[in-house]
């Protein structure tokens, strides 16, 4: 089973259309490690991004050089995938029968 | 099925056992039609609820033709149970099952389902193998004749938006494209997340179709009535203005069949969870579609083509 330690979901929002342009690139150099939950789309419009731990530093360098604003949307994917399993677990404890 | 957890999301065995309740409870009203099967082998469920007549003009509703995305698959399962409640009681959808057929898919991808379950999470597309690549699955709405190959779709098997090898080559969407095809739809809603939007035709081109001005009204009012419950704001257009070019897509596909009310949802998250919509949501997010989905379905029977 793939597991997320470490992954954050980055939301990007593009000031410009040079911006834009930007994280296009950023989308072509690096399309097979980063996981865009949410596309691009208009200036202003957020990007959604999953960015695997190994290649966060790099991300964050990329986006911090070319002064684009970003916030961490999810902090740890896979502590929020361990939550989501346990809710559903609990919810199949059976009930007790009244 | 009253008993059923709508508040919590579900395994692929726990859908299909209540597909079979449901229509096990409802035997005049309720039928399950298996459209095909999986790359693995899995049957491709719908849901038909009528009330009556062959072939009468119908509504299509598929939830989860992107596996990750969950609230749709559960969104479906509370959609089932609504119809159901509702249909003598509710004079608006008692109105329009008296000459309206709903068929609802479920599990529209149910492989990528189960691998969410077992797998990976985070995985979006079918699980057929590519040849020649390590990489597995296609976008199943990259793989629609409606612009296939296009910009907005990959041609790299390792890409979540790759479109396949040709149009139809996924049997979750050949199945629809025959039954649609066999079938009487006249309105064809497929439903995803997130980003909370209503778009119609086109992804794939840049110009509007005929009915712009009608899907655009109709879009625009059912997005009011959605918000109208927990005051969730969405945006709507059409899909290459709202969000951007996707080449291969359902919806597209449909209209240029001829179906005109064609709409695909994009539902919460608003904007902290994405994909790992919190359980507690899901009863909001459906009961809030839901007024939506009646608006459209509403206006599909009193405007009859």
């Amino acid at each position: 089973k793939v597991t997320f330690e470490g992954h954050k979901v980055l939301r990007i929002v593009p000031k410009d259309e040079v911006q834009l342009s930007l994280i296009k690139d950023l989308e072509e150099m690096m399309e097979f490690e980063l996981d865009f939950w949410k596309g691009l789309t208009t200036v202003s419009n957020p990007v959604d991004v999953r960015v695997p731990s190994h290649v966060l530093n790099s991300v964050k360098d990329y986006l911090e050089t070319q002064n684009i604003e970003y916030s961490t949307m999810i902090e740890d994917l896979q502590m929020l995938l361990d939550m989501e399993q346990k809710v559903m677990a609990g919810a199949r404890v059976p009930q007790p029968q009244n | 099925t009253d008993s059923f957890d709508f508040a919590n999301y579900h395994t692929l065995e726990e859908i299909y056992s209540f597909q079979d309740l449901l229509v096990a409870e409802n035997p005049n009203f309720v039928s399950k039609i298996v459209i095909g099967q999986s790359y693995e082998g899995r049957p491709l469920n719908v849901l038909k609820f009528s009330t009556g007549g062959t072939n009468r003009p119908a509504v299509w509703i598929d939830t989860g033709i992107h596996s990750r995305e969950w609230v749709t698959q559960a969104s479906g399962l509370w959609f089932a149970k609504k119809i159901v409640t509702d249909y003598g009681t509710d004079p608006t959808l008692t109105a329009i099952l008296s000459q309206l057929d709903i068929f609802l898919e479920i599990a529209t991808n149910p492989d990528g389902y189960a691998f969410t379950h077992s797998g990976n999470r985070m995985w979006r597309k079918t699980r057929k193998p590519n040849p020649g690549s390590s990489c597995v699955g296609v976008d199943p709405n990259r793989n629609w004749d409606a612009g296939f190959g296009g910009p907005g779709s990959s041609g790299n098997p390792c890409s979540q938006t790759y479109r396949g090898p040709r149009a139809e080559s996924e049997s979750e969407v050949n199945s629809i494209v025959e039954f649609v095809k066999s079938h009487n739809i006249k309105a064809f809603i497929s439903i995803h997340s997130y980003s909370q939007l209503l778009m119609f035709p086109y992804g794939y081109i840049r110009s509007r179709i005929k009915d712009y001005t009608e899907l655009n009204n109709l879009a625009q009012k059912a997005v009011t009535d959605l918000a109208s419950l927990y005051g969730t704001s969405y945006k709507f257009g059409s899909i290459i203005n709202a969000i951007y070019q996707a080449s291969g897509g359902s919806i597209d596909w449909t209209y240029s069949q001829g179906i005109k009310y064609s709409y695909t949802f994009e539902l919460r998250d608003t904007g902290h969870y994405g994909f790992l919509l919190p359980a507690t949501q899901i009863i909001p997010t459906a009961q809030e579609t839901w007024l939506a989905l009646m608006t459209i379905m509403d206006h599909t029977l009193k405007n009859p083509y």
